[in-house]
């Protein structure tokens, strides 16, 4: 089974924002 | 011969101010040094002549520079009129800045060179040597010959391949030769016996080889004119004297007859332009390779640029040489607990749940949640 890639839209960043990535 | 079309430059000529005999400006009647080294040789009935000596001290001196370093085999100086009584042979090492002797012609070896005559039986030391020999013979013509061969002041037995020593007693950039006392004057600290004398001499002969440790088979003159060795084996230098810049995996030597001691590359497998040596990685290798590679480009690491830097891994479907043999990690932001993949497979360090080489996968078994912290979590 082939799973779908990670989706960054679907996190939420709230928390964690200085561990955002530069996109 | 060394000297041949060389500049000679003579501490005094005559003919300035012009006398009846000798007259600078007329070439008829010029006897400058220059005669020394042209290529008329013996044949030509020109001599160069000093001033007319009337007091000490009497010394003349004669210096012919080689324009790079030669290997000596001898020196002649062929006089016009009867030879001197005293003469120095020196040589210079670097071009004229200082001299060592190589030889003393005298009769008067104590009182001109505060030395022993050479002796009879051979050297007395384990070296070469500057030794003082008997003075030049006047021949019948009127004139005489100095020669002078490096064997006489070297021990027999030395080879040039194998003795550092031999090898530097033959090597000189410039001659000179110190005319220290004219013949038939005697002590020439004596005032009342001194009377005007000349030197006078027509040809002046360097035998000897274009140094080049035997890394070429020929000399070349460069763009300014200055002769150079045609280096091979990798190395480079008026006299290949050193290893070009990116062979220097082992330490420059001298080539022999029976090894060419080549100056060898580094091994940078194509991804860097310099290298550095380094003495004890050689000793460690066994004297077989001492090379750094500096600089690693393509995202190569490595003493020989030989394994991917931190942050990219080897493809395996490219050739070490390759410019595109290390390929970037791309781990993922979120998926990975690292940005450091493993340099051989790739593989990325994933967090619990994650998978992919690039961790950008949920594992089977989990879902993708909303926290970047724990990107995957078990399907409920």
């Amino acid at each position: 089974e082939v799973m779908p890639t990670l989706d960054m839209a679907l996190f939420d960043w709230t928390d964690y924002e200085d561990l955002k990535p530069e996109v | 011969n060394a000297a041949l079309g060389r500049e000679v430059l003579a501490s005094s000529t005559c003919g300035r101010p012009a006398t009846r005999a000798c007259d600078a400006s007329d070439p008829r009647r010029a006897h400058p040094a220059a005669l020394l080294t042209s290529a008329g040789g013996p044949a030509s009935p020109l001599c160069w002549r000093s001033d007319l000596l009337p007091r000490a001290p009497l010394n003349v001196t004669l210096t012919v520079s080689l324009g790079k370093a030669f290997e000596l085999v001898f020196v002649s100086l062929r006089f016009c009129s009867a030879p001197p009584a005293s003469v120095a042979l020196l040589k210079s090492q670097d071009h004229g800045r200082s001299w060592t002797p190589l030889a003393f012609f005298s009769s008067y070896c104590g009182l001109d060179y505060g030395r022993l005559p050479a002796p009879v039986d051979g050297l007395a030391g384990p070296g070469p040597e500057a030794l003082c020999f008997p003075a030049p013979q006047a021949q019948p013509d009127g004139g005489g010959l100095l020669a002078f061969s490096v064997q006489d002041g070297s021990p027999p037995g030395l080879d040039l391949d194998s003795s550092p020593v031999l090898q530097d007693w033959v090597t000189a950039t410039d001659i000179r030769i110190v005319l220290t006392r004219p013949a038939m004057l005697g002590d020439t600290r004596d005032a009342e016996a001194m009377v005007p004398y000349s030197y006078s001499a027509m040809e002046l002969q360097v035998g000897g080889r274009c140094k080049c440790n035997g890394h070429a088979s020929r000399c070349l003159l460069d763009t300014q004119g200055q002769l150079i060795c045609d280096c091979r084996h990798g190395t480079e230098g008026p006299d290949c004297g050193r290893c070009k810049p990116f062979y220097c995996d082992r330490p420059w030597q001298r080539a022999t007859a029976r090894e060419a001691h080549t100056c060898l590359a580094c091994s940078c497998n194509s991804h860097a332009r310099r290298c550095r040596f380094n003495m004890e990685l050689y000793r460690l290798s066994g004297r077989r390779s001492g090379g750094v590679c500096l600089n690693c480009r393509h995202n190569t690491a490595g003493r020989h640029c030989h394994y991917c830097r931190e942050g990219f891994y080897r493809d395996p479907g490219r050739a070490l040489s390759d410019r595109h043999a290390c390929r970037a990690c791309d781990c993922h932001p979120v998926g990975a607990a690292g940005k450091t993949c493993n340099q051989t497979t790739g593989q990325c360090p994933c967090k619990d749940g994650v998978t992919g080489l690039t961790c950008n996968r949920c594992a089977s078994g989990f879902q993708q949640s909303r926290s970047p912290v724990a990107p995957c979590v078990k399907t409920p």
